[in-house]
């Protein structure tokens, strides 16, 4: 893997968005992924609908968790993704109005990407952003700077919240992964989350997926 | 009584403390900032100096210090080999009848630039990290921090009591972030965030997702490693 990386600044990423009351940040991580393999492949950054899995991903349970591995069944079933500004988001459930003819992007498949961290980095610098889970401890108070909980703390067996990997790199000679979050761009740094990288630190290395553009 | 706006009236001296002055709080600061760390793993405290404001009964002393980390061995700790490196810190401690308080802590290697996070706002309140329940008085103390995260996040409550019940989480959340920041091994800072008034179980129940560790979902095939590509 390239040294460092970072997907912002290649126009891959979207803004910062902001789940609200409402625990579809699996949802959130997923469409950020979508968006970033749209635009490797197809040379064009959408923002994509949340609201659209929330009302239509059956399997999952909206604003009460989900998980990216169904998000991606249920994007494929579908026959697509809307577009944030065609089924905008409302931070609760609603009955399903997708329309394929209004679907702008589309998957073909799934894939599971490797525990390890260096494979990991060299997978999101060639192909993109990633989804990830990760234990959230910690992040209801957390302003900036690179996390590194104590790990019985933030046990990787305790994942909560689904996230997107954009980039990784070096602050100080201490690694981090660069992870757009979904709580607004007032939260953070500027809705950002750096997590030390190398260590598996908060389970971050244990539930990265990504979906396939053909 | 109440907190004033401006507790530290504009007697504001030079940073010509003398090493007796400094002693204390310099320690006290030192202590918080190895704050869980076993023997051998503390950092030592290199050059510091400092400047204090009075009001009252109380003192608030500005330091900024230099301090020396040990190199890190383990790799289980640190899987990139570290060398002894030396941090400048800047602590804001409260003294007062002989007690002292950290107010705020913002430190990172010297050859950083990470300047830009110097206005961090308050982040410390480590001396109170096994103290259960609040100390007496402590939510009236965080009145005007409480004050001014509901002007920044817009925040209203539906009665008095509500807002008052908020001002007690929000205090207790102060002394969890506390303990979050202790116990952490990067640079990452803790304190006020949009949240800050939420109890544990509400920000759970609001914004994090149980179905990750409950459930399996779809398997997927595993994706080809950049190296088969």
């Amino acid at each position: 893997a390239p040294p460092e990386w970072d997907w912002r600044k290649k126009g891959a990423v979207t803004e910062v968005k902001n789940q609200g009351m409402c625990g579809s940040c699996w949802a959130f991580s997923v469409t950020g992924n979508v968006e970033g393999q749209w635009f490797l492949n197809r040379g064009t950054l959408l923002s994509l609908s949340e609201q659209e899995l929330l009302d239509c991903d059956k399997v999952d349970k909206a604003c009460l968790g989900g998980l990216p591995s169904n998000a991606y069944a249920a994007i494929k079933n579908l026959g697509g993704l809307e577009t944030e500004d065609d089924y905008g988001y409302q931070g609760h459930v609603q009955t399903c109005n997708f329309s394929a003819q209004m679907a702008k992007v589309y998957i073909n498949d799934s894939v599971e990407l490797s525990r390890n961290e260096n494979k990991i980095a060299a997978w999101l610098a060639q192909k993109g952003p990633i989804s990830v889970a990760i234990n959230a401890f910690g992040m209801q108070f957390y302003r900036h700077g690179i996390a590194h909980p104590f790990r019985p703390l933030c046990s990787p067996w305790f994942i909560d919240h689904a996230v997107l990997l954009v980039g990784y790199g070096n602050r100080s000679n201490i690694p981090y992964w660069a992870i757009k979050n979904s709580w607004g761009s007032d939260w953070g740094e500027e809705g950002y989350y750096y997590l030390y990288r190398g260590s598996g630190a908060c389970g971050v290395n244990t539930m990265a997926s990504s979906a396939v553009v053909n | 009584s109440p907190v004033p706006a401006k507790p530290w009236a504009d007697d504001e001296q030079a940073w010509n403390l003398s090493s007796q002055e400094l002693l204390a709080p310099a320690r006290f600061a030192l202590d918080m900032y190895n704050y869980g760390r076993a023997a051998g793993t503390r950092a030592v405290l290199g050059a510091v100096r400092g400047r204090v404001r009075r009001a009252g009964q109380g003192s608030l002393f500005s330091l900024e210090a230099t301090l020396e980390e040990p190199p890190c061995n383990d790799p289980l700790v640190c899987p990139l080999p570290e060398t002894k490196k030396t941090v400048l810190c800047s602590f804001e401690v409260l003294e007062e009848l002989k007690e002292h308080l950290l107010l705020r802590r913002d430190c990172s290697p010297v050859n950083a630039k990470v300047t830009e996070f110097r206005n961090a706002t308050f982040s410390s309140f480590l001396p109170l990290l096994d103290k259960d329940p609040l100390p007496q008085d402590f939510s009236v103390k965080m009145a005007p921090l409480f004050k001014d995260f509901m002007t920044t996040y817009n925040r209203t409550y539906e009665s008095r009591e509500e807002a008052q019940w908020r001002l007690t989480v929000f205090a207790r959340n102060m002394i969890r972030a506390q303990k979050i920041q202790a116990l952490d091994r990067g640079t990452a800072q803790y304190g006020i965030t949009k949240f800050s008034d939420l109890t544990e179980e509400e920000f759970h129940t609001i914004y994090l997702n149980p179905l990750l560790q409950k459930e399996s979902g779809r398997k997927m095939s595993p994706a080809k490693s950049i190296n088969d590509l």
